[in-house]
């Protein structure tokens, strides 16, 4: 894991 | 964004708001599984957190308070305003049975262990399966009214169509999330056996079984 991920979606 | 994300998301939206308006217009929840709305809105709820963190588009954050805000209030209105048409003996799909296990997926299989990054996880879990409470009601009593399967529809497409977003995603911006993608798949697996029968059975007058 590297950081959180930003989720784009919906 | 593209044409099949954009179309999911509207296509999420017309099932949202087909199921709102049926509630509505007919002051009836009848055939509707109290617990699928309810899974739903922890999914909502779980999921767009990052309202608070983080903001990706003015689109973005529309949608993300219409979704939530659509639905509580269809939990409102089954439990709350119209909750002696809610019909609580055929909605006997045990949650926890979902919930626990998936709860457990969340922690063991993420991106990250974080907070927020669990609970986007869980919801991703949760929604694949959050629709089996009302597949189940529907398989129980035999019988759908025809607004209730444009509903299904309306949802099940939603899922399909992101699948051909991922695929777009993953050719034209190397994106890809495994874990939205498995559950995804999941999801619309989940409908396809309703996929058939609405359409072999043209939306007219059901005696649905599954």
């Amino acid at each position: 894991a590297e950081g959180e991920p930003l989720h784009d979606e919906l | 964004m593209n044409i099949f994300r954009l179309i999911g998301d509207l296509s999420h939206l017309a099932a949202i708001i087909i199921l709102l308006l049926k509630i509505w217009k007919s002051r009836s929840c009848a055939g509707i599984s109290g617990k699928s709305q309810i899974l739903f809105a922890i999914v909502f709820t779980t999921r767009y957190l990052d309202l608070l963190t983080s903001f990706i588009s003015l689109y973005n954050t529309c949608m993300k308070v219409i979704y939530i805000g659509c639905a509580y209030a269809t939990v409102y209105l089954i439990y709350m305003k119209f909750r002696a048409t809610y019909d609580g003996n055929h909605d006997s799909f045990r949650v926890e049975f979902l919930v626990v296990p998936v709860g457990g997926l969340a922690v063991l299989i993420n991106h990250d262990f974080s907070f927020l990054e669990i609970l986007w996880t869980f919801s991703i879990y949760l929604e694949s399966v959050a629709i089996l409470p009302q597949l189940f009601m529907i398989s129980k009593t035999g019988e759908a009214e025809t607004i209730t399967t444009h509903y299904l529809f309306c949802l099940g497409l939603y899922r399909a169509l992101y699948l051909f977003n991922w695929i777009w995603r993953f050719y034209f911006e190397g994106f890809f999330d495994m874990i939205a993608i498995v559950a995804g798949v999941v999801q619309t697996v989940l409908y396809c056996d309703f996929f058939y029968l609405y359409v072999t059975k043209d939306g007219k007058g059901y005696r649905f079984s599954i």
